[in-house]
């Protein structure tokens, strides 16, 4: 099992449909400062059902939407599509992949899909919980946030074995 | 529940104090429950003084239930002593052994129970060289039972990944890939596209 | 006092201005008073929408008294475009972005007072190479005014130093102040003793 | 102006006195993880009449003492001395050089002096208004403090202007 595919359009700065691809093993993201290597980490925090804005540093989740540059209009609406390949088949799922998809747009309109049918976010969690994601999302680490692991509260630390058990 | 969670626990916590051995030579480190009513407050590993091996502060064990039961719910504290050192507060650890601690805890709990992937965001900014080797060669370790995306800007994690994707942004705002390099043993089929499709 | 505080702010926000657009070329910032009862707010620079300059945010500027006097006494808000994007929360910029408006606002309240010296630990630790040269040139400039004392992993860092001081510890805990390497063009007459008196 | 000596004794990881000078330009203090570089920061936060112990990773003031490592016994006390140079005369005082100590034991001890005199903190702190350096200390960016600068409350900002004022 690994995330194989990420596909985002108006999420942050990826105004335009933009697909990543990855394979197993250790791939390493570089770029300069400010030009979007951060904004893919939050696209899969929020893509698997974040709730918090400030986990993905904004004050509400509309920020998340692409807000226009030079010659590039604000969109309207931002999607993420985050694909797991499930070809070993550890995942208790009998699809070779599953993919959860979150949307958001301007007027309000928000919600998720797996594999392609509208579902909840109860169904998302419950989809994770099969791959060991689980809902604490403790193999996600943002920037700056390392050493808050350290200084969290011990029921905190609790909460991430119980995930893992 | 609380049969589950005993026994990956144990686990963890024995990966926790190998991990510490492993990132921190010739220090200790271990995992240790605490009752419910103190799990609340930031993590006071309370400085034990002096030079000699820090005291365990199991002090008188009661086996009631009401104890074990309070135990049950109660959160987890981290003890790390680095080499030489007395333990003290985590609180007073560097920037550098604050992370590798925080690192040594989520490979406990991975090799317990390993996720599918692991995103880590300049998780390594504040290491120096000697931490920055440690931390990629248990990296490449476990690369073959988990996958890692790696955001960085240090160039000997570069060097040790597998696929590097190269990121940029033109005046106009928008994140563009611009590069993949697959590292040198790779069999080619697993070039991504980028495409703005 | 506000005529004084007054003076200051319009000095430190032209400094502020010149200090972004050498920090983040094509990018610009300012700084705004707010009234007070905004000011206990944690930043919160209002998305402003589409791709046009950000329209300033003063709307009707009533001038009574009452106004200036909550004006007075309230806080001071920070405003960043990087060159190309349309203005956003402060939340939303990246960590090298944030670290570099934050040394632009140190650097403008140092020019309209200087400090006799400033500490500065591991400051450029989420900075790229192109971020590190333009803030390493800012120090240059004004370390004949004020003197820098830098904490750093950074080679380019280490490159810029007037006196490289080497920090060590050996196996018992303790500090140990082991090189000190005066720049080539010293005089010799700083050369200072590290002795453990 | 500059700082040009620290004078440490049982302070964190600096049992014996040990002194440290510096010129004016630029000095810059490097070392492996957790050898005591921002222990040095530390050290001058704290002697400047800093007053919260979280500011210097403590839970009590009384965690600056040296509490012992491998052959080496806790230390009873700890003391700082900062010498900053006033010989160009920018200081108020007359003296050529400003020396501010503090000191803590395990006892409860606790005091400040200024150019050799016991004296309470008000008067460090007037001493350093003097200076430049101010109540904020604004001029000292601990490790990982850098951004809080742009999270900080707008009020905050106001008085790091204020005190430049
Ligand atoms: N809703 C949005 N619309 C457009 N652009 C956005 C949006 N949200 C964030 N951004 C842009 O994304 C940029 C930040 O990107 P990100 O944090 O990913 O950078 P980074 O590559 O991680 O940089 P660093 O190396 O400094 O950490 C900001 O400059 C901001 O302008
Ligand atoms: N009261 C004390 N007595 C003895 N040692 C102490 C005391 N307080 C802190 N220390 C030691 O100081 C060390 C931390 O030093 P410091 O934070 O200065 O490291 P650093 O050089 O800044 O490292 P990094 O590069 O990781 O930031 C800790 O390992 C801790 O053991
Ligand atoms: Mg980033
Ligand atoms: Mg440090």
């Amino acid at each position: 099992m690994h995330l194989r595919e990420i596909n985002m359009k108006g999420f942050k700065s990826f105004p335009d449909r933009t697909r990543l691809t990855f394979g197993p093993g250790v791939s390493v993201i570089v770029g300069p400062n400010g030009c979007g290597k951060s904004n893919i980490t939050d696209a899969i925090l929020w893509a698997l059902g974040e709730q918090s804005p400030g986990a993905i540093r904004g004050q509400s989740m509309q920020d998340v939407i692409f807000a226009g540059g030079k010659g590039q209009s604000r969109r309207s609406a931002a999607e993420v599509e985050v694909v797991i390949d499930n070809a070993d088949g550890q995942a208790g799922s009998e699809f070779s992949e599953i993919s959860i998809t979150r949307h958001i747009s301007r007027d309000g309109d928000a919600g998720y899909r797996l594999n392609g049918a509208r579902c909840r976010l109860a169904d998302v969690i419950e989809a994770l919980a099969d791959t060991g994601l689980g809902r604490e999302m403790h193999s996600v680490i943002s920037q700056g946030r390392v050493e808050a692991l350290v200084s969290s509260k011990p029921r905190d630390r609790r909460l991430l074995i119980e995930e893992a058990a | 529940i609380s049969e589950l969670f005993e026994r990956t626990f144990e686990a963890t916590s024995r990966n926790f104090e190998e991990m510490i051995s492993e990132l921190f030579p010739g220090g200790k480190g271990r995992l240790r429950r605490i009752e419910s009513d103190q799990s609340s407050k930031p993590s006071v590993s309370e400085a034990s003084a002096g030079e000699s091996d820090p005291e365990p502060e199991d002090g008188v064990r009661e086996d009631s239930d009401e104890e074990s039961a309070r135990v049950d719910d109660g959160g987890v504290e981290i003890e790390v002593t680095p080499a030489g050192k007395s333990m003290r507060r985590l609180s007073l650890l560097s920037g550098g052994e604050k992370s590798m601690v925080a690192l040594a805890f989520v490979f406990a709990v991975m090799i317990a129970r390993p996720c599918p992937f692991y995103v880590l965001d300049e998780v390594e900014a504040a290491l120096d060289d000697l931490n920055l080797d440690r931390f990629l060669r248990v990296v490449k370790r476990f690369a073959d039972r988990s996958q890692f995306l790696i955001v960085t800007h240090q160039k000997r994690t570069m060097d040790a990944a597998d696929a590097l994707y190269g990121v940029s942004m033109a005046e106009d705002g928008v994140t563009k890939v611009v590069s993949y390099r697959p590292s040198q043993g790779d069999t080619g089929d697993r070039v991504p596209e980028h495409d703005e499709a």
